[in-house]
């Protein structure tokens, strides 16, 4: 209830029309954006903790979030070669999402190939798709993620599904990926 | 320079080979012309000493001029073809990129745009907008929602409350809030176009067919409304990246809004992502 009091307070702060507007002096915007990340750490053990008790094997899973994927950078699948991905669906409905997982290249610098089962052992049509370069360079982003595995999960309604992925040597059901770069008279 | 077409079997957009800027868009048998760039106004300037003086910033956005400009023709374009999905990669100099995408069969399209740190040691503000034409008939009107829920038409230089004299402010003075959606009807075609947010935008419609959504922006000036600071971000260095995304459809009119509620929901409460790694095996995992 502590923890999720702070996000509370956070919420109720940002509500101010500086904050809703953009019109706050740029140190105070600086410092919404530290308020609602703190409130985001303080409420993160809450979910996860929900997450695990719903989950049968919950207690045994490390669960960590990535709250740098917008700009594809994502700690735990960049360095791990087998991880669970769980994705909990707060929509009253299925629904058929875009997974995008940051992933490293492979040694020779090329496309990796990977591999990712559901909960019935059934593996899924992937892409790896290259990391435009204007995201690779935005100022602060450290990460060693070059491509993004895509792939569509079926999710419940409000509930979650689990996706095993793993480093494979060679490509199974991900489709060969075509690239073409349109190139001017010049 | 041959043009070349994103696909999914249930909507296309086709490139101009030689611009590599869109030229078509094409759904359930309806097909328009649809041209989308990403163009920047320059931010008046002004001295603030009286209304005619006034400074774009925090509070107000006044761009000098009434057409924006064009960083030129992308600099960079890669196509790539998935199972999964299919996207064109376009750069535009150094601060500004876009990624255009259509996933499985969704009928929606997605532009997911990266515009920043942007260039100011030129001396000038800019706004940054993604800007849309259809060959559509919309007759001075166009429609934004009302924190998601009804949509409200709006005319352009024309109020409903009373009646506007002269507009001064072409572009500024169409603008209007953004929370989740825009979109355009042509009555005569029966068809809409309809471009959804993932955060709160200024947006307009300036000529007739046209849609435009501020993206970024960085002003140089103090417009004395009471922030007492421009909107640049110098205490940031270099200045701020803005990422999003803008999802497009191409529709009938009866049959928008109910696709439209959907994906709005989609995008609203997207799915919570968390990571774990494992030693178990597939078989201990299934």
């Amino acid at each position: 209830e502590e923890n999720l009091s702070q996000m509370r307070q956070v919420m109720g702060v940002n509500m101010h029309h500086d904050a809703v507007t953009g019109t706050a002096k740029q140190h105070v915007t600086d410092d919404y954006y530290r308020l609602i990340s703190l409130g985001l750490d303080a409420t993160w053990p809450v979910v996860r903790d929900a997450l695990k008790s719903m989950m049968e094997a919950g207690q045994t899973l490390e669960m960590s979030r990535c709250p740098f994927l917008n700009i594809s950078w994502c700690e735990v699948s960049e360095r791990e070669n087998t991880l669970i991905l769980t994705l909990y669906n707060p929509l009253g409905r299925p629904r058929s999402h875009p997974a995008r997982v940051p992933v490293p290249a492979s040694e020779n610098g090329d496309a990796p190939a990977y591999r990712v089962y559901d909960h019935t052992g059934a593996e899924q049509t992937v892409d790896v798709m290259p990391i435009p370069s204007p995201v690779l360079t935005v100022p602060g982003r450290s990460s060693s993620a070059k491509f993004e595995l895509v792939f569509l999960a079926s999710l419940p309604p409000m509930g979650f599904a689990n996706f095993y992925i793993t480093r494979a040597d060679s490509k199974s059901k991900s489709g060969d990926l075509q690239e073409t770069e349109v190139m001017d008279d010049n | 320079t041959a043009d070349f077409t994103l696909s999914n079997g249930e909507v296309s957009v086709t490139f101009n080979g030689k611009t590599r800027t869109t030229k078509g868009m094409k759904r359930n048998g309806m097909k328009r012309e649809f041209t989308q760039e990403l163009l920047y106004y320059i931010s008046m300037e002004g001295n603030n000493s009286a209304a005619g003086f006034r400074a774009s910033g925090a509070y107000i956005f006044r761009p000098n001029g009434k057409d924006p400009v064009s960083p030129g023709e992308p600099t960079r374009t890669i196509v790539y073809r998935g199972d999964v999905v299919e996207e064109v990669h376009q750069e535009y100099g150094n601060w500004l990129s876009q990624v255009t995408r259509l996933y499985g069969s969704s009928p929606w399209l997605e532009m997911k745009w990266l515009v920043g740190p942007i260039p100011f040691q030129d001396g000038v503000g800019k706004e940054v907008i993604n800007r849309m034409h259809l060959d559509m008939a919309t007759g001075g009107k166009f429609h934004t929602d009302s924190n998601g829920r009804e949509s409200l038409t709006r005319t352009r230089d024309k109020r409903d409350s009373f009646t506007l004299g002269e507009e001064y402010e072409s572009v500024a003075g169409n603008y209007y809030p953004i929370n989740s959606r825009l979109f355009l009807r042509d009555e005569g075609q029966g068809t809409q176009f309809t471009v959804l947010t993932d955060r709160a935008q200024g947006g307009g419609s300036i000529h007739d067919g046209e849609l435009e959504l501020m993206i970024h922006r960085r002003c140089l000036r103090d417009d004395a409304f009471g922030v007492g600071e421009a909107l640049n971000e110098t205490a940031h260095g270099e200045g701020l990246v803005a990422s999003g995304s803008h999802y497009a459809l191409l529709s009938e009119v009866n049959e928008g809004m109910d696709m439209i509620k959907e994906e709005e929901k989609r995008i609203f409460y997207e799915p919570l992502a968390v990571f774990s790694p494992t030693t178990m095996t597939l078989q201990d995992f299934t």
